[in-house]
């Protein structure tokens, strides 16, 4: 375990579990895309099929059960809270994400590492991943809300992503054939669209303008 | 190979 990679986990924990606690707090997912939110509790459920039969050490299997419960919970305050589901943003929030889903699973049966089930659904939950922010970055185009319970959301899962890619590059260089092609090229396109997202965000926080994501 | 394949990341 590298310095990048404990680093790029804290920074994914605290992106999910932070969004939790303020729609817990505030008892509001205002500007929140619960598309994006469901994606990324398919993307930990088909990811983490190997929980129990796979035991890679105490801090992989501990990570694992927060992710999945943090991302459920907020899925489940989004749809069944009775106060914090009537501010989600519903006619906003309409990025088609069976356009995504299907796709991710179509190249999830023709690329991937082996041929079967749990490698199939890994290769799934990584291409899926890779996308699942793009409900988001659309909702916030939309709304033109930046607020801060979505931009330091949006900000951590980019941090989380260039985290990894430097862990990827250390392993790179530190381990033996260390090589999963699958990962880096999904993780590399996902860190794109955070890049843009950033390079928009930051231009339109200079010019102190509402943001202006592209379509 | 298959070995490293570990999948030992979140």
């Amino acid at each position: 375990m590298n310095l990048f990679r404990l680093a790029g986990d804290m920074t994914h924990l605290v992106s999910v579990v932070v969004l939790l606690l303020k729609i817990h707090t505030i008892k509001s997912c205002a500007g929140v895309s619960l598309k994006t939110q469901e994606l990324y509790a398919l993307v930990f459920a088909a990811r983490y099929l190997d929980l129990f039969v796979h035991f890679v050490s105490l801090y992989n299997t501990v990570m694992k059960l927060v992710f999945l419960a943090s991302s459920f919970s907020i899925v489940w305050y989004m749809r069944k809270h009775k106060i914090v589901r009537r501010t989600y943003d519903r006619e906003h929030d309409t990025f088609r994400h069976h356009f995504i889903v299907l796709p991710c699973l179509v190249l999830a049966l023709l690329i991937n590492e082996r041929f079967t089930f749990r490698e199939v659904m890994w290769a799934f939950s990584i291409y899926l991943e890779a996308v699942a922010i793009l409900p988001q970055l659309v909702l916030l185009q939309r709304t033109r809300n930046i607020d801060n319970l979505t931009g330091q959301y949006v900000f951590f899962l980019g941090a989380y992503r260039v985290l990894y890619i430097l862990n990827w590059i250390y392993r790179y260089f530190t381990e033996p054939h260390f090589v999963h092609w699958i990962s880096w090229i999904a993780g590399i396109v996902q860190t794109v669209l955070y890049a843009d997202f950033f390079y928009y965000y930051i231009i339109s926080w200079k010019n102190n303008v509402k943001l202006e994501l592209p379509a | 190979a298959a070995a490293d394949n570990v999948k030992d990341e979140l």
